[in-house]
């Protein structure tokens, strides 16, 4: 039983470094048990290198920093063991225009082996999706509809442009 | 498995019938101005898998139900997800089956849930899910605002049983 | 001392519906005693009203609502009773982008009575600042510079064309 | 009282000597990539102000001390933060008083505050931000990284702390 826990913790372990080393670009990430005689008993601990920076528990990152190792990690588990679909609320939140990007063009590729519904603010990432699903409140009642490419580029553009 | 659209009825900010959707196979974005209801979407799909009222940022189940200034009168919510599934082979993507699932919230705190519309126990609902490999142990699929970053802060026991989950 | 209270409050009260009416573009707000006739010791409560919405209780809100309430809390309370400076981080991490130029607008104004620092990663907001400061990281040392107007706007075209 | 400049000496991510400012008197933002160091501006300025380290993001005030691959050997952390106190009549800002407030940490936990450069005691440090109006009871002048939304949702009572400490 140890065995296979310990055959799928290298597959995941070496997804999530391959994982965290794309979205920062050069970062390294690992997954060490707190204690190598008793890995069932003390669970797993969670180490990041970002790029050009030394190694760091998650709790002394940044907010974005701790979002891209989130993601490294869900990602990887995923490779280990597939969901269908992923729904995602607005996780770019407390990232910077590159990191946003980056995350986004990720999403898309592995939009090929699972499928995601993302709900985002944020241009870098929204306009990288297939497709785009509009709300709006008119009058206290929701209002819904799948916009056409160019209708959700022009809400963008309205929305940039804002005047108070 | 993949979600093809989500129909409500009376669900939070949803008043009357609404259909969000259709979903793209690969990557769909959901954008609107703050507090336009983007969120309650996502409530919508957790709803119909299970999930009890404070994840849906609810205290009791009833709460769910349309409520508004001049709209006081729905009585209940109801919602239901259309999933296809489909198989990719050699670039052509073929709908294999299509199922929906629902469940009804009532004022008198009465929940049904529903298979292809028929009334359902929730233990067929999430049978159904759990056959389509959706993780209702650990809710790996789902990400709610604000969570990102304490995913990676995880206690490492907890990392522990989700990889024993796993197995 | 009850009477003090009551005055104190008035004030405050009358700044924050001020301030979520600005804010929002037409909301309403509200702070009332939990128990008339217990003011001390059950509280005060906070409630608003969306434009065109009802009246809900700041814990039914959208995570851009409760960040736009909060915003009208705190400058309420400096109109009441000022202090020097602000210090602000990512404030505008769950606003949409008219909501974002709206909060860097409102701040500009209010910059006349109290000095703010503002961290943020959304140009609509710190664009409206009167001096950048930019902090890089090189070799996991920490720079940091007074940016030229026209240095930082480089870095904002630069963040938003990013190619991952 | 404006902020001028915050001078840090080995404070968290900045080693060696760093100048943050010169700060606008009006309005300056911090901008920059994840993790370059925003927010570490602030936990500068907090350490001065003397909040306990749990504030600042670290366990104990050592770790503020710089600390990375090659660079070990730093043995303490200073923080100088340079105030003007302005006076505006007639469209014309006159300095009418500068002052800094020091405080640094050392390996062995050691930590001293400093007013215009001499040894002082954290009492000092805060009595002279509470006579230019500083909110250090309520922290009314502060929002950190991921806190603004809970600030509405105060419960009842803290409200009521708050207004009452500001008669
Ligand atoms: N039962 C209900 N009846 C009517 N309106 C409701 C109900 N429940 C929630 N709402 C409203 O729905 C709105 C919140 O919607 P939601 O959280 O989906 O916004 P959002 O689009 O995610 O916004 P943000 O971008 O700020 O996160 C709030 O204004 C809330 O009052
Ligand atoms: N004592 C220390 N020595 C060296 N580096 C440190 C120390 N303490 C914290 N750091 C590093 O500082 C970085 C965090 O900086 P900070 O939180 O200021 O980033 P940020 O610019 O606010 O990023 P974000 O935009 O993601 O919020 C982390 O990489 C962290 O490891
Ligand atoms: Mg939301
Ligand atoms: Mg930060």
């Amino acid at each position: 039983r140890t065995r296979e826990f310990l055959a799928s913790f290298e597959v995941i372990q070496a997804k999530l470094k391959k994982t965290y080393n794309y979205l920062t670009h050069g970062g390294d990430a690992d997954l060490m048990p707190v204690n190598n005689t008793n890995i069932f008993g003390d669970g797993i601990e969670f180490g990041v290198r970002p790029p050009n920076k030394s190694w760091k528990m998650i709790s002394n990152l940044s907010g974005g920093e701790k979002t891209l190792s989130s993601l490294s990690l869900i990602f990887a588990l995923h490779h280990y063991k597939p969901t269908p679909f992923y729904i995602m609320d607005e996780i770019d939140a407390a990232l910077d225009y590159r990191n946003v990007t980056i995350v986004g063009k990720y999403v898309k590729d592995r939009a090929l082996d699972a499928q995601f519904i993302i709900i985002s603010l944020r241009p870098n990432m929204y306009q990288q999706a297939c497709r785009h699903i509009g709300i709006f409140k008119v009058n206290n009642v929701t209002q819904v509809g799948l916009l056409a490419s160019d209708a959700y580029k022009g809400w963008q553009e309205g929305a940039l442009a804002a005047k108070p | 498995l993949c979600i093809k659209a989500i129909e409500t009825y009376n669900f939070k900010s949803y008043y009357g019938r609404k259909i969000l959707g259709p979903f793209d196979q690969k990557f769909t974005a959901i954008i609107g101005p703050n507090g336009c209801g983007k969120s309650n979407t996502i409530d919508a799909l957790l709803f119909v898998f299970g999930f009890r009222s404070s994840k849906l940022r609810a205290h009791k189940l009833p709460e769910l139900i349309h409520n508004s200034d001049g709209r006081k009168d729905c009585s209940s919510a109801k919602v239901t997800v259309h999933f296809a599934v489909m198989r990719t082979e050699a670039e052509q993507n073929e709908q294999v089956e299509a199922f929906s699932i629902g469940r009804s919230i009532s004022k008198s705190n009465k929940s049904d849930y529903f298979l292809n519309g028929a009334r359902a126990t929730q233990h067929d609902v999430t049978t159904k899910l759990r056959e389509h490999d959706v993780d209702l142990d650990h809710n790996r699929f789902l990400i709610l605002q604000g969570e990102v970053e304490q995913i990676s802060l995880m206690k490492p026991t907890a990392k522990n049983e989700h990889e024993e989950g796993m197995l």
